[in-house]
């Protein structure tokens, strides 16, 4: 620790905590983003009443090569980034993906004029993963 | 997702993705489902579309739809927002079964008056209800039918009704004039609030027809309203000229297949993990959820708080 003192850093932080907190909480890495819609803007309005406003959501970002923990990932999320880095690199790295969802209600007019009102599984992703 | 691959349904009941027949041929192979299969859900044919080479067409190619009664919609709305969160999220503390509803109006009607059957105007009215939209994978858990009535009457009045309900056979073979296979008979009870809507229950009566996968269901419905309640000793009396829009039928649905929120799924995954104190009642709940009930516990276990 001493030498790291004697070298000057890169860039002088200004505030310590800002300097640490990229270490702990890694930039560009796989986390859930908001995305929202109107399904107006499908032309779907004509048909689905309710809701007016859909937020699926999504996943985005670099997997660790240690996956760990954070993400609940399975060992073989490991084992993967093990065969990408050391077997065979066309073996794609593990994949910053949904991991859990909410459903959504949707009131929707059918082709005949009647009237359905439908809780869907998965439409909405509330967490991500790497695997 | 990978791990539906598996699962896709390829059977005669609808399954996860269904096309219409004339864009199936231009969906990729790996979408696209063998004949025969009917439309099934709302949402995914277009889903399909849109991520569909052809993603570009113009929507207004698609068929024009049949426009729901404005009071069907109106009926709906409520539902939705009695059932769902403003994002859209089925409600958590709503106990029901059912994950779908479908209202359905009547396609045909034809109304006559019977001058001399019975005391007080009678209205007759035919209903005949296409219920093609129900999928093999709707499994009914309560029918109702929905009455709405414009009445000049003045609201908080009580009011009786007799009513008679048939249900008609078409014997096609034979051309003969439909005959009633069976039909009850019951009163109903009503005071006349601000939101004019009655629901009559009639599981029981449509179940086996449901049951059969019977798709259109034929009914006749003659009703006397009169004002007053038996009950109460108050007479009977001026018959009232109660013009009851003709009811739709409300279906209440378990939907199994995989694409169906399955409240019970989800229930069940958080009592593995409990993050807040199991409830105190019994799973066996109505398919409506059972508020009285609910009511009394919230207010014993506030009390006992």
């Amino acid at each position: 620790r001493d030498e790291n003192l004697k070298e000057a850093p890169a860039t002088p932080p200004h505030n310590l905590s800002e300097y640490f907190k990229q270490f702990l909480f890694p930039q560009n890495e796989c986390e859930l983003h908001n995305f929202r819609l109107s399904f107006s803007q499908l032309k779907w309005d004509r048909w689905i009443i309710a809701p007016h406003r859909y937020s699926p959501q999504y996943c985005k970002g670099d997997c660790p090569r240690v996956v760990g923990h954070r993400y609940g990932s399975p060992v073989h999320t490991m084992v993967q980034n093990i065969i990408y880095e050391k077997l065979d690199s066309s073996v794609p790295k593990p994949s910053c993906v949904p991991a859990e969802y909410r459903p959504l209600s949707v009131l929707t007019i059918e082709p005949d004029g009647s009237i359905v009102y439908k809780e869907y599984e998965d439409m909405i992703a509330t967490k991500c993963t790497c695997r | 997702s990978p791990h539906s691959r598996g699962h896709v349904v390829f059977d005669k009941s609808p399954g996860l993705f269904v096309a219409p027949e004339d864009t199936a041929i231009e969906l990729n192979p790996l979408l696209r489902l063998p004949k025969g299969l009917r439309r099934g859900y709302a949402l995914l044919p277009p889903l399909l579309k849109v991520l569909s080479d052809r993603g570009h067409q113009n929507w207004e190619s698609e068929a024009p739809r049949l426009q729901p009664h404005s009071r069907a919609l109106r009926y709906m709305k409520r539902l939705y927002k009695m059932s769902a969160t403003k994002e859209g999220i089925p409600k958590a503390n709503k106990s029901h079964l059912y994950n779908t509803v479908r209202l359905f109006t009547p396609c045909s009607e034809c109304k006559h008056r019977h001058k001399d059957l019975l005391k007080g105007d009678v209205h007759s009215v035919d209903l005949l209800f296409n219920l093609d939209r129900v999928t093999a994978l709707e499994h009914l858990l309560k029918s109702v039918l929905l009455y709405s009535f414009d009445t000049s009457v003045p609201i908080s009045s009580s009011i009786t009704c007799m009513c008679h309900l048939f249900i008609k056979e078409h014997d096609f073979s034979s051309q003969v004039c439909p005959s009633i296979s069976h039909s009850v008979a019951f009163s109903l009870h009503f005071e006349v609030r601000k939101r004019k809507w009655v629901e009559i229950d009639v599981t029981s009566f449509l179940q086996p027809l449901i049951a059969t996968n019977r798709r259109n269901i034929h009914m006749a419905v003659n009703f006397t309203c009169l004002m007053g309640d038996p009950q109460q000793n108050t007479k009977l009396e001026n018959p009232i000229n109660v013009a009851l829009v003709p009811p739709s039928l409300l279906l209440y649905l378990n939907d199994t297949s995989e694409q169906a929120y399955h409240r019970w799924n989800s229930l069940r995954h958080r009592r593995k993990n409990p993050v807040r104190p199991r409830q105190r009642n019994s799973l066996r709940i109505d398919p409506m959820g059972d508020k009285g009930k609910e009511n009394s516990q919230g207010k014993r276990a506030s009390r006992r708080r």
